[in-house]
This record gives C-alpha cells, sequence and structure tokens, in this order.
C-alpha cells in the first residue's frame, strides 16, 4: 500500500459516500444517473466475485463490501424508494449503457491477463469501469448544473482513479515485475473521459460562477 | 517469472 492508493481509495470511498448522503438527507437523486449507479453495482459485483475465495487483507475485504453495499443501494434507493424515485429524471438519463455492456465483455474475452472465469470478469469490470461513467456525463450536460453534490461525486470519482494512476506509476518503480497494461490502459481512458469535466470544474471554481 | 499475481488492489 502507498499513499496514492490509500488516497485514491479514500476519495473513492469520499465520493460514494457523497453520493449516499445527497440521496439520504435530501431524499434526492435530481442530476444523477441511475444507468452509471447500474454499471457501478455490475463493475464491483464482477471484480469483487474473489471476496469468496482470496483472502488480500482485513482493509481489502472491508473496502469490497463498502463498495458493493454502497453501490448496490444507490441503484436501490433510485429504483424502489419511493421519495427519491420521484426525483430521478428518467427522460434525461438515456444513455443506452447497455452497448457498453457487450463491448466490454467481448474485449475482456479477448485481451486479459489469464483466461479463467474471475480473471476474465476481473477484466470486464476494468473495461466497465472505464465508460461506466458516461451516463452520468451525458446527463450532466443536459441538466447543466454542476453546482452541487453530483459535481463533488464526479470530480471525486475522477480524482480517486487519477490518483490511481499516481499509483501505477510508483508501483512500477518500486516493485519488480509489476506491469500490468491492460490496468493502466483501461485506468488512462478511464481518467481521460473526465478531461473535460474537470475543465469546466475548474473554470467554475476560477470563475465562480455557474458553467453552462 | 509468471506467477499469477494476485489482484492486491480494490
Amino acid at each position: 500500500m502507498n499513499i496514492f492508493r490509500l488516497a485514491g481509495d479514500m476519495t473513492h470511498l469520499a465520493s460514494v459516500l457523497v453520493l449516499l448522503l445527497k440521496i439520504h438527507t435530501i431524499k434526492s437523486c435530481a442530476g444523477v444517473s441511475l444507468r452509471t449507479q447500474e454499471l457501478y453495482a455490475i463493475v464491483f459485483a464482477t471484480r469483487y466475485l474473489d471476496i469468496f475465495t482470496s483472502f488480500v487483507s482485513v482493509y481489502n475485504t472491508f473496502m469490497k463490501l463498502v463498495f458493493l453495499g454502497s453501490s448496490f443501494s444507490i441503484v436501490w434507493y433510485m429504483r424502489y424508494h419511493k421519495a427519491v424515485h420521484r426525483t430521478y429524471d428518467r427522460e434525461q438519463d438515456t444513455f443506452r449503457h447497455w452497448f457498453l455492456v457487450l463491448p466490454c465483455l467481448v474485449l475482456a474475452l479477448l485481451i486479459h491477463e489469464k483466461f479463467t472465469f474471475l480473471e476474465v470478469l476481473w477484466t470486464f469490470s476494468l473495461y466497465l469501469e472505464a465508460v461506466a461513467i458516461l451516463p452520468q456525463l451525458v446527463l450532466l450536460q443536459r441538466t447543466r448544473n454542476i453546482d452541487n453534490l453530483t459535481g463533488q461525486y464526479i470530480f471525486l470519482l475522477g480524482g480517486y482513479r487519477g490518483l490511481y494512476i499516481l499509483n501505477w506509476i510508483y508501483r512500477y518503480f518500486t516493485e519488480p515485475h509489476f506491469v500490468h497494461w491492460i490496468t493502466w490502459i483501461a485506468g488512462l481512458v478511464q481518467t481521460l473521459l473526465y478531461a473535460d469535466f474537470f475543465y469546466y470544474y475548474f473554470l467554475r471554481f476560477i470563475g465562480g460562477r455557474g458553467v453552462e | 517469472d509468471d506467477e499469477y499475481h494476485e489482484h492486491d488492489e480494490l
């Protein structure tokens, strides 16, 4: 464990807590893409299957349970909680996210580090995570408002993956044999997808005005 | 050595 990875995990944890806070306290999911949340639930479900078969550390297992629990409860809130479901803008959240799942699955079947059931699903979860934010970014462009908890959520989510890239660079230089091109490329693509969001997010801070 | 690495990251 290094400081970049710990900071990345904490930023990722903060992103889901900010979202849960928003949904639970103000009973609203306005501006939040249910489709992105569903993709994240699939990402965690397919990535953490090894929670039953391999034990890395208490921290690792604990965090996996937190991410699984939070992502599924956010989907539950947005789908089935009466008050929250009412605030979900279904007409705007229309990105065909199932079109993302199949290509990621095919790609994982073609490009992986080891052809085993767990490893292919793990690789699939990496590819899916890289593109899972797309429905949320599209929704954000439609609702044209980053000045709220959803904006903070996306900012933290992008920040976590950026910190992971620093973690991979650090591990590459400090650990022999630490080479994982698939993880690195998927992580880089994911972070690049946030580039324009970060641009407008920082503009908003510098300009101090609502950014269209 | 191509020992199978365990995914130790989240």
